[in-house]
């Protein structure tokens, strides 16, 4: 219904500009209807500001900050409805030094209400999560597991 | 309804039944080298929540979750993974005074092939409902795969308008 | 042929001439923070090799590759960017007795654009033959392009063969 | 011509066998010909062997294996018609610990012929390079260059 996407809509645009900034320090976005007159139809965009930086397209922007504007897009809608488990695989792969950093605290926080299941080769990842399982193939050509718990969780 | 437990058998790297357990309040990370099964584990995931395509989880066919064998071992006759989720009240079927639900899948090398819900024999279509109930989907926003992040930036207005409809 | 020289201006996120010096016997590294122009570097050397697609540079327009101005400074009325290369005798043509050819190319807003090879103006065309001749392309498999490392397993049989025919 | 290709494609092909294994400990490759009787017209596959794993098909690999035998295939590609420079933006993202270093050692022995440019954000690939060049963008939205000289070079 009408009412239901907009009201959906809204809520993920709230958590969207909430947490844009808080993955890129001095960044800012919205998500947008495309025909505000239209919302049974009307498309979905989203605008972005970045430091000092006059946004041209969207297609310009830095794998980075794709990166990081695709991984707010999941997180504001998980965060409407959430799902038993969010998976994410490798999505700190493009990230620089800082924007890991926010990246795990986020993911930290988020934590706390759902559950989220990180793969990474990052050491700064490494060192948010709980409970890291490591998996070998000591045997080669078999996944083999060893969890390494890391924190004392209550 | 939160993921509890997955327990994966005879799916592709993994021949040896393997546990992963998912503490409440905790955030878990998976790492290991490359090629040690850490995706393998996300495909399980979406193999039980109902993927039909092969293709999307790297296979020709379906037969190829399989455990294929390695140097010392032969290949496995089945594959097997369950879910158990931590049912918090939320469902209103017949599965909502269960403390726990698990959700099985199975293939066999023959073809033959089974869903299980709590240890019971169900179709397809129930594990579907049953998962879109909690939330859940096997292909939907909250499972990012390898290489796939970057994707909602180039989808187009009417994709993004579909994920907000996922999501109400 | 091995690349010496890259000066770069007004193109992207450079607005100031700068410049890249590039050691014989060494490997040179690029590093910063996401979104600090480590990029739009390898968009300039495939820009001035050539490269017609704005899309490919991941542009609307080819106006695009042009600085758009920040929150200090007005947008640039021309990119600029120039490609030194040591010649180290293999061409055989006009430039073979120089000791540097150096390749440029301009973009005005007005949609003029030039190219030039020692700073004469010449046509796309001559500059396509040089670089071809240094055995460089602005598609080539040696500009490896960021996310696209995978593409080459999993391109077809024709496209492998393809590869091959190149580096014939 | 047919003696060229057959040439050419053999030449690429030693080197890919040659450097398969550099790149991953433990594996093994060849390229090959799908038609042999038919040089002029027939495609080309690559075959690879990874430790104890009995490979069904290619799209099955990891990320980082399938980023790692595409690179074997660039750089063998290269070595035999190079170009003036070599770029590779980020190819390491997706590489382990031991696979960068495999990575980092191949490239160095690379670059005293050839000259390779290279874009990362990997501790061990930075520390790999003769010549670091930083980016940053002090004055927002403006690129600017800060060369830092790791090593002497002669
Ligand atoms: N049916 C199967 N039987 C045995 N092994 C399999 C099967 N399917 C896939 N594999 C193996 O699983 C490996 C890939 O595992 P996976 O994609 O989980 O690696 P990964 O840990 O995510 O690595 P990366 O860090 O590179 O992404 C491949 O080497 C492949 O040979
Ligand atoms: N014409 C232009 N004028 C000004 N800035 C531009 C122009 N074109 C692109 N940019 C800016 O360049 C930035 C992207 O640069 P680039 O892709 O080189 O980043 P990067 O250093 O490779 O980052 P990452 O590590 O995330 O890959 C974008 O933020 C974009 O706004
Ligand atoms: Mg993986
Ligand atoms: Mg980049």
């Amino acid at each position: 219904s009408k009412e239901r996407f907009v009201a959906t809509f809204e809520e993920v645009s709230r958590n969207f500009s909430e947490l844009f900034p808080r993955l890129i320090n001095g960044g800012s976005a919205e998500m947008v209807l495309l025909d505000e007159s239209d919302p049974l139809n009307t498309g979905v965009d989203i605008h972005v500001r970045l430091p000092g930086k006059r946004l041209r397209n969207m297609q310009l922007l830095s794998g980075g900050e794709k990166a990081i504007i695709s991984l707010t897009m999941i997180l504001s809608l998980f965060l409407v409805k959430p799902s038993p488990v969010c998976i994410l695989d490798e999505v700190d792969a493009p990230l620089d030094d800082e924007n890991l950093g926010n990246f795990a605290q986020i993911i930290r926080e988020m934590s706390s209400s759902f559950q989220f299941l990180i793969i990474t080769h990052n050491k700064l990842t490494m060192e948010a999560v709980d409970v890291l399982y490591g998996i070998t193939m000591r045997e080669p050509g078999v996944s083999q597991v060893v969890s390494v718990r890391l924190k004392d969780v209550a | 309804m939160r993921l509890k437990r997955l327990e994966i058998q005879g799916f592709k790297s993994f021949p040896e039944k393997t546990v992963f357990k998912f503490q409440e309040d905790g955030l878990t990370g998976v790492v290991g080298p490359n090629g040690c099964g850490k995706s393998n584990i996300v495909d399980a995931v979406r193999w039980t929540l109902g993927e039909q395509s092969a293709k999307l989880l790297r296979g020709q066919a379906m037969e190829d979750v399989i455990f294929n064998g390695s140097d010392r071992r032969k290949a496995a006759g089945m594959a097997e993974v369950t879910l158990t989720f931590e049912n918090d009240g939320s469902l209103e079927n017949q599965w909502r005074d269960y403390g726990e639900i698990s959700v099985s899948r199975r293939l066999f090398r023959t073809g033959e092939s089974d869903y299980l819900i709590n240890g019971v024999e169900c179709r397809l279509k129930d594990v579907r409902e049953l998962i879109a109930d909690a939330g859940g989907s096997s292909r939907g926003y909250s499972i990012v795969e390898q290489g796939r992040v970057s994707l909602m930036v180039n989808s187009k207005p009417e994709e993004k308008r579909a994920l907000i409809e996922e999501a109400a």
